[in-house]
């Protein structure tokens, strides 16, 4: 019996062919882990161990569609990943470790991470010794199925490199992971450009804009720049917009004009204005208007609840979208404009024949970096022709909505994190 | 052990100190761990020293059963040379030196074959425990980022009239700093979306900056380090 058991474990237990370009370990997105309780580390707190776990899987959860939840009940048979430190001979791992210096820590094919507890692992931004974060990111990469990649930036490379401060996954990782898993797809209720007026240091005002996504009970930062999301996001509603409902909203509304420049959010029957200068809502905005208020009242003729909403500089309206029908509401005569409300395929007709979302919008989002408005419905956009696609090609009919793209193709890494990973 | 040591523990012999690589023989150790020596079919079984007995004859009748062209790697006998599998007719050290090149190769030092003290030091560096593998550049992991990468542009403003370009300094958000993610709108007075007159009240107490007004000083604060910072 033990020689067999002895063949088997090596057999079983055997590190995962590294020949291919990595592959798909798991086919389920949500994966359970688990720090072992014979593996706790003696170098640093327990709770400092399953907080740079957790973080760790997190900050691949940011880039990826796998979501992962700690589960210290279920019987570890049940538990996807297990984590644990050993030195020398560790854990029942025919791969012994070698003491302080070279091997620090190796993952196994079912799921096994383990760590030396002869390194001096530390916590994150220590300075010194060997980040347990980055090594613990590098190992879960491992079980998730990828390689040793060796392009400068990857978490990847089989080397460690001396911790720098503000570690986070390059853009080589993010691709790995997703030529593994896919993107991250999924419905918003809003995007919008939160605009605001800053002073520089030379006392001048200037207009900054940055490109938010929410999608129920969190939101993510889009840095258009470097086609990602913000290090770190998604984040909690209510830590970033204080006092709209924190499970979520329909709609942002950004009303900016010669003699407005006001920024509502809208959930049910109801609506919200933003102060940016306090960075929440009013209770009481500098019109008097106490909040929350009925979205008939302030926007008589419209019906709630909306699907969402966005403003037209354009023509001073503000569109909003409820089913198949859309509403143009005139802000400088406060009511609905002349005809409205109108089918969607009216006012918004496609371009080509069938390609069109039909009615129950998700986002409708103008978008300053692309100088374009946006339909946004599941997985997929609408880019609306706008003047300038009218003056190249006149035969395309005004507000036409053209082909439709899938929007992680268009905006990457807005990642979902599991509930439990959102607050850290 | 010794029954009095030294306060700073300096005299206790550190006994899981790794063993540095410093010669061929440590060295085709290590190559062979990691993957760069492909053994064929080979079964790395380690068995506790106590029971050396078992090993032996659990060996014999394991290299009885085991079909032809396997061999049986004992981690902590030197290897001989019939332990190692051939590779393609190579001798061991022609097989060594392709390893160390392919070693060099990864680790972006000059595949020189030659075991110099560059590849010495790359070798004791800390290091993960899966064998190594490159990435095959051709592979669609990584192909992604050329297409996506130019899938955006800034936003050009091509009219060359009075262009309004808001320049872009620190974005406040959540009381978070995020420099890096501003960014600044360029909106000009082309058809395009006929903005011409709309921005007067902001023209007027706003100074036109160039659209390259980027704030330099970039500080690459993520969400993760939340920074309370009052306006």
């Amino acid at each position: 019996r033990k020689r067999h058991l002895a063949t088997l474990v090596s057999k079983s237990r055997h590190k995962r062919d590294l020949s291919e370009s990595g592959y798909m370990a798991f086919s389920k997105r949500v994966l359970k882990w688990r720090l072992i309780g014979e593996g706790y580390s003696s170098q640093l707190s327990i709770e400092e161990q399953r907080y740079i776990f957790r973080l760790a899987f997190r900050m691949w959860s940011e880039v990826s569609p796998l979501e992962f939840v700690e589960d210290t009940r279920s019987p570890l048979e049940d538990v996807d990943i297990r984590l644990g430190f050993g030195t020398g001979r560790h854990l029942g791992c025919n791969q012994r470790f070698d003491g302080t210096g070279q091997e620090f820590a190796h993952a196994w094919f079912l799921g096994d991470i383990h760590f030396d507890d002869d390194e001096h692992f530390t916590a994150p931004n220590s300075g010194s010794g060997i980040s347990l974060l980055k090594v613990a990111v590098h190992e879960i990469g491992h079980v998730l199925g990828l390689p040793h990649i060796y392009r400068a930036g990857s978490i990847m490379q089989p080397s460690y490199l001396p911790q720098e401060s503000g570690f986070e996954m390059d853009w080589t990782d993010r691709k790995a992971i997703q030529h593994l898993y896919g993107g991250c797809k999924g419905r918003f209720n809003t995007a919008f450009d939160w605009i605001r007026k800053e002073k520089t240091p030379y006392g001048e005002v200037v207009i900054r804009f940055n490109t938010y996504f929410m999608r129920d009970d969190s939101y993510w930062l889009y840095d258009n720049r470097n086609n990602r999301t913000r290090y770190g996001d998604p984040v909690a509603l209510q830590t970033g917009w204080r006092g709209i409902p924190m499970d979520g909203v329909d709609a942002h509304v950004h009303v900016w004009s010669r003699k407005r420049d006001a920024v509502y959010f809208f959930k049910g029957a109801q609506f919200w204005r933003y102060d940016n200068e306090n960075d929440q809502v009013f209770r009481k905005d500098p019109e008097g208007h106490r909040y929350p208020r009925f979205i008939s009242e302030g926007f008589p003729g419209v019906f709630s609840p909306i699907d969402t909403a966005f403003y037209d500089r354009r023509d001073s309206c503000i569109y909003f979208f409820k089913n198949t029908l859309v509403y143009a509401f005139d802000v400088e005569a406060n009511r609905l404009a002349r005809g409205f409300p109108k089918n969607i395929r009216d006012v918004f007709p496609s371009v080509v024949s069938g390609d069109h979302p039909d009615g129950n919008i998700d986002a409708a989002y103008f978008s300053y970096t692309h100088n374009a408005i946006f339909l946004l419905k599941g997985t997929r956009f609408w880019q609306v022709v706008g003047s300038r696609d009218r003056w190249r090609r006149p035969f395309l009919p005004r507000n036409g909505l053209l082909p439709h793209k899938e929007v992680d193709q268009h905006w990457f890494d807005i990642c979902n994190v599991h509930p439990t990973a959102l607050k850290l | 052990e010794k029954l009095f040591h030294n306060r700073d523990h300096s005299d206790v012999l550190n006994s899981h100190q790794a063993e540095v690589i410093t010669d061929k023989y440590t060295a085709e150790l290590f190559l062979s761990r990691y993957g760069f020596i492909k053994p064929v079919n080979w079964e790395e079984i380690q068995f506790e020293d106590s029971d050396s007995s078992f090993n032996d004859d659990f060996l014999d009748d394991l290299q009885d059963t085991l079909q032809e062209g396997t061999s049986v790697h004992r981690s902590r006998d030197a290897p001989q040379d019939g332990d190692h599998d051939d590779h393609s007719g190579l001798t061991e050290s022609q097989a060594f030196i392709l390893a160390l090149k392919e070693f060099q190769t990864m680790s972006g030092l000059p595949a020189t074959g030659v075991f110099d003290e560059a590849t010495k030091v790359a070798m004791n560096k800390p290091r993960c425990g899966v064998p190594d593998k490159e990435i095959d550049p051709d592979s669609g992991a990584l192909d992604a980022e050329n297409s996506s990468s130019d899938t955006f542009n800034e936003t050009e403003s091509n009219n060359t009239t009075s262009d309004y370009s808001l320049g872009s300094a620190e974005s406040f958000k959540d009381d978070i700093f995020n420099v890096n993610d501003t960014e600044s709108i360029l909106i000009s007075n082309d058809t395009s979306m006929n903005y011409t007159d709309l921005f007067d009240p902001i023209l007027n107490n706003t100074s036109l900056n160039s659209s390259h007004d980027v704030n330099s000083q970039s500080v690459n604060i993520s969400a993760r380090q939340s920074v309370a910072v009052r306006r």
